[in-house]
């Protein structure tokens, strides 16, 4: 199928099992096709994609958390070329719906969430987009009432390792962008107020490359900044 | 074309591996 055939089969108000096999089909074709298909695709697919997002983020059953897994899944593949990623940025939805995707409810869902929200800290550019990606995170606890690193504590208790791994890289990206020593000292101190030290304690327990890695990070960045107050 | 594709992928890797912190601090 062409991109435009995607963005006409997604006009068409698809549901459930028909939405999940055509996001599923969209995600091999942004993975498989060269650049130019995505740029077809375009902002036009993009707005559908996160027109679905929205509206899926507010059901609970079955097959509306599977599509928006698998949205999240076609955002990656969209955002993998320049094009793609520009799109994303540009699309005023494209970071808080990421943001409302890290749902400790849908934890694989988080895992790919909090990877994306990450990669989009450290990006080079000249606007700070870690800045954005941390006023989406507070606007949605606000919205929430809610501490706006709750989700991600959350997240480091469940049992998935990619998960714990995935909130730790978001939490050292969030941190290791931050321009002054100030902001990143009150970082980690409202992270440790809302229990992360004492989770960490288990978490340093477990045997995972990834995870020792980014541990390894958090307590490195940690140690810097108590050398330079 | 070659060079505007794995985007994500490059960040993905750098952030897991570390790469992506070391170097950030002087």
């Amino acid at each position: 199928r062409s991109a435009v055939m995607y963005i006409q089969e997604l006009k068409g108000d698809l549901r459930d099992s028909q939405l999940l096999s055509c996001l599923e089909s969209l995600r091999v074709s942004l993975s498989n096709n060269p650049v130019s298909w995505v740029q077809t695709f375009g902002d036009e697919g993009l707005a559908l994609l996160l027109n679905y997002l929205k509206r899926l983020q507010d059901e609970k059953d079955e097959y509306s958390v599977k599509c928006q897994h698998e949205i999240i899944r076609c955002l990656k593949a969209f955002m993998n070329n320049k094009h793609g990623l520009k799109a994303m940025l540009t699309s005023r939805d494209g970071i808080p719906l990421l943001v409302r995707a890290i749902n400790p409810r849908v934890p694989h869902m988080m895992a790919d969430a909090v990877r994306l929200l990450s990669a989009i800290c450290i990006l080079e550019s000249p606007e700070n987009l870690q800045e954005r990606v941390l006023e989406a995170i507070t606007e949605y606890a606000e919205e929430q009432d809610l501490e706006r690193f709750q989700p991600l504590l959350s997240g480091m208790q469940k049992p998935i390792i990619a998960l714990k791994a995935g909130c730790m890289q978001l939490i050292n990206a969030l941190i290791s962008r931050g321009e002054e020593l100030d902001f990143r000292i009150h970082i980690r101190s409202e992270l440790n107020r809302l229990g992360l030290k004492n989770l960490l304690k288990d978490v340093r327990t477990i045997e995972n490359e990834e995870l020792k890695v980014q541990l390894m990070v958090f307590d490195d960045q940690a140690e810097d900044d108590s050398e330079e107050l | 074309e070659n060079d505007e594709t794995g985007v994500m992928d490059s960040l993905l890797e750098a952030l897991q591996s570390g790469a992506a912190f070391r170097d950030r601090r002087k």
